[in-house]
């Protein structure tokens, strides 16, 4: 489990440091390496936020499956996040 | 009965803390925030004299480990924070190496990277 | 990430920094 959890933490950090090298080219910016795995932490623990919050949603509504309403739900203290996940959400099932 | 404030107690409310123009500080506020990342309307924010923006770094100095409660613990949400202070003071003085970059990536593997 | 990775950017922007350390991480922590 803990080798499971590592592998994605090390996915989630390669790939924070590919998003952060595009942002660096467009805004003529440098990252340092210990911004880049502050970055990562901070979004894998979210993530780990946000599966026990749909977890709940979904048992909420009597489900074992979580659905795209589920991940609506999460963006909901955010106008224009849930705008734009709902629009996402509309892209994909189009 | 109406869940409202008695006379008593109104008398008390604005005789002790209610906030206004006779006060130096008429009141407080978060700073408002809003996504960088996405399309968003922006309302412009006329900064109110005498309004109090709270600050939400002043005080991370003593944010980087949780503080004693009293019935309630500490949400999830609060420790992620800690969490993450703690990590960035441990690294703060790091040159060149990134001591958690070394650690993790002897467990990538590129089929799990999109 | 690419909020993060946007106030970092304006935070050292606003220092007068073209890096993005963790100092200013910090400071745009609490809001993110």
């Amino acid at each position: 489990e803990f080798s499971h959890r590592q592998r994605l933490k090390a996915a989630v950090h390669y790939t924070v440091g590919c998003l952060c090298q595009e942002v660096e080219l467009d805004k003529q910016m440098h990252f340092s390496k210990q911004t880049i795995a502050a970055i990562s932490e901070v979004t894998f623990r979210q993530c780990e936020n946000f599966a026990k919050d749909l977890e709940m949603f979904a048992r909420h509504a009597k489900r074992s499956t979580i659905s795209t309403e589920d991940v609506k739900l999460l963006a909901r203290r955010s106008n224009s996040l849930l705008k734009y996940i709902t629009k996402k959400n509309e892209e994909i099932a189009q | 009965k109406d869940g409202l404030l008695s006379e008593e107690e109104f008398n008390l409310w604005n005789r002790l803390y209610r906030l206004g123009d006779s006060d130096e500080v008429k009141g407080v506020a978060l700073p408002r925030s809003h996504f960088q990342s996405l399309q968003e309307d922006r309302a412009t924010q006329e900064p109110t004299t005498g309004i109090h923006q709270l600050s939400l770094s002043e005080w991370s100095v003593w944010q980087d480990h949780p503080l004693p409660t009293y019935q309630v613990d500490h949400s999830y949400r609060c420790r992620h924070f800690i969490s993450i202070m703690q990590m960035i003071e441990e690294m703060r003085h790091e040159e060149d190496e990134c001591s958690y970059e070394l650690k993790i990536r002897p467990f990538l593997q590129m089929e799990d990277v999109c | 990430v690419l909020e993060a990775a946007a106030r970092g950017v304006s935070q050292a922007q606003a220092e007068g920094l073209n890096v993005v350390d963790v100092d200013q991480l910090e400071k745009v922590l609490p809001q993110l």
